[in-house]
C-alpha cells in the first residue's frame, strides 16, 4: 500500500509545476477528478454525493481559467483529484479522522481529499449539520494550492461555520485563486445591454437593463454593480435566449428611438428579431415579416456574416464591422450612409500611434454603466472616446479609440465551465 | 429511504460512539496547536508517509502522548511557573489572534471552544511549499519558512467593497 501510494505520488507530482507566477500549482488547466468507489458516504445517496462535488468543482470554475470533469473511466493513478468519505484509519491515509467532532475533513496538494464520515454531513440548504458543499469547496481549494486564509467571509478560513441560506465564492477567494492560475480571458460573441420594459408592483412603466456576455452557445449575466457575473453562470444560450442559434450569434443591435424599439441578433448572413417583451425571438413579427432574415434584405448595402455591430443613439446609425471595414448604416433611410463602408481606421483612429486593434473585432458594445461604446477584440477592449474625454483631453479626434487595457480588469470573473458542467 | 428493521429505526440511526477527543487542558491544547503547525510548521506534503521524520502522525501522538515532538522544544520545561513554556504561549496567542480572539495568552473558554470547532484537517503553518523548491521525486529542500495566510499576505487580495450578499443561484 505505501509503495502504491508512493507510485501515485510520484506520477501526480510531475503534473505540478512552478506556474509563471512562481507558486506551486497544477500546470494543466483542465483536470480529472472522480469520487472513488470505496470511498462512499454512509449519509447521503451517491448521487447526491456526486452532485454536490460537481457544484463544488463548478463553484471553483466560475471564478479560475480552470475546468474540472468527472472521470469515471480512466485509471485511478490518470484521475487528478480523487475524493472519498472515511472514518478513523481510512483509505490507506496516515492521518486519522479524531470521530465526530472537530477535524471534517483534509486535502493533500496531490488531489486526495477525504471527509470524515463520522460528522454529520448534509446536503445544501437542508438545515442543521456540516454542509459537504462548504467542506468540500473548501477542501478543492488546498488541493488547488490554497492555504487557510483568516478573514472573514473567506471560504478559506480553517473553522468551519454554520453556512448561511447560501454561499458563494467572495471577492478575496477569487483574487486567491487568481493569484495562483490567473484571471479568465478568451474571445466574446458578443456583448450588449439588453433593455426592456417592466410594471412595477405599483403599475409604473420602468425601463431596466441588464448586462450580457455572450460566447460560443453560452452566455454570463454580468452584476456591474457586483464587479462580477451572476452565481451560476454561464448558462446555455437556449435556456435565457429562446429561438437563438444555439452555437452562438455573432452580434446584438437595439435600435432605440422615438419611433423605433427593436433588438435584433444576427448570425452568420441571417439575423433575427427579438420580442423583449415575450423573451423569445419573432418568428413572424407584427408587421408580418418572418424570420430569419437574409441580412442584406434587412439592411440593404451590408453583406454578412459580419463581426460584430452596434447602434449609435447619436446618429442613429448602426455600425457594422466587417474584417477591416465598418459599415455605418442609416436606419431612418434605411441605406448606407454616404461614403461607407470605409476603413474601421478612419472611422474609429488610434489615439496612441500603433494601438488599434486594425478590424476583426469581436464585440462592439455600448454601455450604459459606463456610458461608452467598447470595441473587443480578444482579451482586450479600447474605450472610444466620447464627449466627455473629449472635453477634458484636446484634441481627441471623433470616434478615436483610446489605449487599450485588458477585458479581465475592467469585467472580472468571466470564466468557462467544463461543458459537463453546465448541467448539473 | 435507508432499510430497517427495527420499529424505532435504531438500526439505521447514525451511533455516534466514536467522538473527537474533546480538547479541555493545557495538554490538549498542546497537542492541538502542534497539530496544526502554531508551534512548529508541519511539512503537510511529507505527512502522507507513515514515519516521516519532519512531521508527526496521529500514531506517534496517541503511542507518546503529548510528548516532546520531533525537532521541537518541549511545552513544560518548568521555566513558566503555570507550566507552560514560551513557545506554547506564543503559539497560543497566534491561535487567539487568527481566530479573531482575544490576545491572552491564556488558555480561557473562549480559546477552548475554538479549538474544539469543527476545522479543517490540513495544518494552519506548513512548511512553504513554494521557497521550498519542490523536484519530482517529492523531497523538500530544508526550509521552514510559514507558508499560512494572515492579513495582508495575499498579495492583491483585499476586501472589496463590492462584496455582495449571496444570491440564490
Amino acid at each position: 500500500r505505501k509503495h502504491h501510494l508512493a507510485a501515485l505520488i510520484s506520477k501526480n507530482r510531475q503534473r505540478r509545476d512552478v506556474s509563471e507566477r512562481g507558486y506551486v500549482a497544477f500546470s494543466k488547466r483542465l483536470l480529472k477528478w472522480r469520487l472513488i468507489g470505496e470511498g462512499y458516504s454512509s449519509q447521503l445517496t451517491v448521487e447526491e454525493q456526486r452532485y454536490i462535488f460537481r457544484l463544488a468543482f463548478r463553484m471553483w470554475s466560475e471564478v479560475s481559467p480552470l475546468e474540472f470533469v468527472e472521470d469515471m473511466r480512466s485509471p485511478l493513478e490518470d484521475v487528478d483529484i480523487r475524493l472519498g468519505f472515511g472514518t478513523g484509519r481510512h483509505l490507506g491515509c496516515n492521518q486519522r479522522f479524531d470521530g465526530t467532532g472537530q477535524e471534517f475533513a483534509h486535502a493533500w496538494f496531490l488531489g486526495d481529499i477525504h471527509f470524515d464520515d463520522d460528522e454529520h454531513f448534509t446536503a445544501p440548504n437542508t438545515g442543521s449539520g456540516i454542509s459537504l458543499l462548504k467542506v468540500a469547496v473548501h477542501e478543492i481549494g488546498h488541493v488547488l494550492g490554497l492555504p487557510h486564509i483568516y478573514r472573514s467571509g473567506s471560504i478559506m478560513q480553517p473553522s468551519y461555520l454554520p453556512q448561511e441560506s447560501s454561499f458563494e465564492m467572495g471577492w478575496m477567494d477569487r483574487k486567491a485563486i487568481q493569484h495562483l492560475y490567473g484571471g479568465c480571458n478568451g474571445r466574446f460573441s458578443t456583448v450588449f445591454d439588453w433593455i426592456r420594459k417592466e410594471k412595477t408592483p405599483y403599475g409604473e412603466v420602468v425601463v431596466r437593463f441588464n448586462t450580457y456576455f455572450m460566447r460560443d452557445g453560452w452566455y454570463w449575466l454580468y452584476e456591474n454593480r457586483n464587479n462580477r457575473t451572476r452565481y451560476g453562470d454561464p448558462v446555455a444560450l437556449q435556456i435565457g435566449w429562446h429561438g437563438l442559434p444555439k452555437d452562438g450569434v455573432d452580434a446584438y443591435v437595439h435600435v432605440w428611438s422615438r419611433k423605433r424599439d427593436t433588438v435584433y441578433f444576427f448570425k452568420g448572413t441571417r439575423f433575427w428579431r427579438y420580442d423583449s417583451e415575450n423573451d423569445r425571438v419573432f418568428t413572424l413579427d407584427p408587421e408580418g415579416r418572418r424570420y430569419p432574415r437574409p441580412i442584406s434584405e434587412g439592411f440593404p448595402g451590408v453583406i454578412g456574416p459580419i463581426d460584430t455591430a452596434f447602434y449609435d443613439r447619436r446618429d442613429s446609425h448602426i455600425y457594422f464591422f466587417k474584417n477591416a471595414l465598418v459599415y455605418a448604416f442609416n436606419v431612418g433611410a434605411n441605406a448606407l450612409a454616404r461614403g461607407f463602408p470605409k476603413s474601421i481606421r478612419e472611422v474609429f483612429p488610434a489615439v496612441r500611434r500603433g494601438d488599434h486593434p486594425d478590424g476583426n473585432i469581436d464585440a462592439a458594445y455600448f454601455s450604459y454603466t459606463h456610458g461608452a461604446v467598447f470595441l473587443l477584440k480578444g482579451s482586450r477592449f479600447w474605450r472610444v472616446a466620447g464627449s466627455r474625454e473629449r472635453r477634458r483631453r484636446l484634441p481627441l479626434p471623433r470616434n478615436g479609440l483610446l489605449p487599450h487595457e485588458e477585458v479581465e480588469g475592467q469585467w472580472f470573473d468571466i470564466c468557462n465551465v467544463h461543458p459537463t458542467a453546465l448541467k448539473l | 429511504e435507508k432499510l430497517y428493521h427495527r420499529r424505532d429505526r435504531s438500526d439505521v440511526r447514525t451511533v455516534h460512539s466514536n467522538q473527537a477527543r474533546v480538547i479541555t487542558d493545557k495538554h490538549a491544547a498542546e497537542v492541538f496547536l502542534s497539530r496544526y503547525g502554531f508551534i512548529k510548521p508541519v511539512n503537510w506534503e511529507e505527512a502522507q508517509f507513515e514515519g516521516s521524520a519532519s512531521a508527526f502522525t496521529d500514531d506517534f501522538l496517541e503511542d507518546f502522548g503529548d510528548a516532546v515532538l520531533e525537532g521541537s522544544s518541549p511545552a513544560w520545561d518548568g521555566k513558566d511557573p503555570d507550566g507552560a513554556s514560551q513557545s506554547f504561549i506564543s503559539a497560543l496567542e497566534e491561535f487567539q489572534r487568527v481566530s479573531g480572539l482575544p490576545v491572552t495568552g491564556v488558555f480561557d473558554e473562549a480559546t477552548k471552544e475554538a479549538m474544539n470547532k469543527p476545522r479543517c484537517g490540513v495544518p494552519d503553518k506548513e512548511v512553504d511549499r513554494n521557497a521550498a523548491g519542490f523536484d519530482l521525486k517529492g523531497h523538500i529542500s530544508n526550509n521552514t519558512s510559514v507558508n499560512g495566510s494572515h492579513d495582508g499576505d495575499m498579495g492583491n487580495t483585499s476586501a472589496s467593497t463590492h462584496q455582495s450578499q449571496a444570491g440564490h443561484r
